[in-house]
């Protein structure tokens, strides 16, 4: 069993960390999608990751259904899985690149990067 | 994509055959199904290398990414017509003989990559024009160049061009917004056809339009005129719409109607 604090944190084992925006590095060479696109070749897209747990901080702005289901989770975890940690706010990046028949286009693509991540 | 990729239907699903579908496996499964079609497929596409974008185009690019950096993307986009999409076409027209006079040049622009259920907001002619030193010395009257329909020779725009002020070459830019839109409307064909003269007032007469340095002979990829279209998604498109669309516009993908009844098996198999 692993031993507590006087704060009641468990040492001995990794903790999982809330639901928060972590860094995700997309690189269009490594997709092998440089071919046709000609800019950006990389850009920061973030992604979701931690878990939502009993009890949900407001900052996750949480869905009513997400509240229900980690209140059902914390009551009883092997009936109910916690309510997922997912982006609750996407902005547009602009790309240059090729179409089909050789012409430039720029077009702002929407929901391309995580601006901030929620439970739902 | 996970899903399709790591588990296509054909792969049997023990411990063993997933080993052997690892991530690199995976990986290249992924670069062949979306980066690769659009040259193996169509046999047109050119490699990225070979196109050059015209400086117009990255500069728009540079501006938007820049302004969306500073979170300003919502007054730049008011500038540029609302649209969310601006391509460009390159002309694809040829001139007679290079050493005849050019009184008339007709741009082609093949447009068939266009999606028809994008809204066009706006649609100009950019033209590179380079006036003969000599030319600008023996002029002193304003030179109008005009834009004029290739189907109905309609007066589509017309610009004065002040050749004494400036010595420098130049883009000249006209609005056909009007013809394109209205093109669009009546769905004609791939090719979109513009006509263009310059013409001197007294007296009236045609210009030879080697004069102004629009002659198209040697003229480099990143100087030839360029339509540009600017056009608002109706819908939120994926990264990979306009790929698939551009297919089915070069008839590498077939309409429903068009795969026939021998297919409609395979297709609820794939479902």
């Amino acid at each position: 069993a692993a031993s507590k604090t006087r704060h009641g944190k468990r040492h001995g084992r990794k903790s999982k960390s809330r639901c928060s925006k972590k860094p995700l590095h997309v690189n269009f060479r490594d997709l092998g999608w440089d071919d046709w696109i000609i800019a950006p070749l990389d850009y920061e897209a973030y992604h979701c990751e931690g878990v939502c747990d009993f009890p949900l901080r407001s900052h996750l702005e949480p869905t009513n259904h997400a509240i229900i289901q980690t209140l059902m989770n914390s009551m009883n975890p092997s009936n109910m899985p916690p309510s997922c940690c997912a982006p609750s706010k996407l902005s547009p990046i602009s790309i240059l690149y090729i179409d089909s028949g050789n012409n430039v286009v720029y077009k702002q693509y929407e929901d391309m990067v995580v601006e901030s991540c929620g439970c739902r | 994509f996970q899903t399709l990729v790591i588990f296509p239907p054909a792969a049997p699903k023990s411990s063993k055959a997933a080993k052997m579908f690892n991530s690199q496996e995976a990986s290249k499964y992924f670069k062949e199904f979306y980066a690769r079609p659009s040259q193996d497929r169509y046999n047109k596409a050119a490699p990225k290398d070979l196109i050059e974008p015209h400086d117009y185009m990255l500069s728009i690019y540079k501006t938007f990414s820049t302004a969306e950096k500073l979170g300003l993307n919502a007054s730049f986009f008011r500038s540029s017509k609302a649209a969310n999409t601006i391509a460009s076409f390159v002309d694809s027209g040829q001139d007679d003989l290079p050493l005849s006079p050019l009184r008339r040049q007709q741009y082609l622009f093949d447009v068939s990559t266009l999606s028809e259920k994008a809204e066009v907001l706006g649609a100009e002619l950019r033209i590179y024009t380079k006036a003969s030193g000599n030319f600008r010395i023996s002029e002193t009257e304003p030179v109008d160049i005009q834009l004029l329909s290739c189907h109905d020779q309609q007066l589509l725009d017309s610009k004065t061009l002040d050749l004494q002020g400036s010595h420098r070459p130049r883009w000249e830019v006209l609005d056909v917004w009007e013809i394109f839109k209205e093109r669009q409307h009546l769905s004609q064909g791939k090719h979109f056809c513009l006509e263009l003269r310059a013409m001197l007032d007294n007296p009236e007469r045609e210009l030879d339009l080697h004069l102004l340095g629009l002659h198209r002979h040697g003229r480099p990829q990143q100087k030839k005129a360029i339509l540009v279209v600017f056009t608002r998604s109706k819908k939120k498109q994926t990264l990979f719409s306009e790929r698939r669309e551009g297919r089915a516009l070069l008839g590498l993908e077939k309409s429903p109607k068009e795969r026939g009844p021998g297919t409609k098996a395979s297709r609820r198999r794939r479902t």
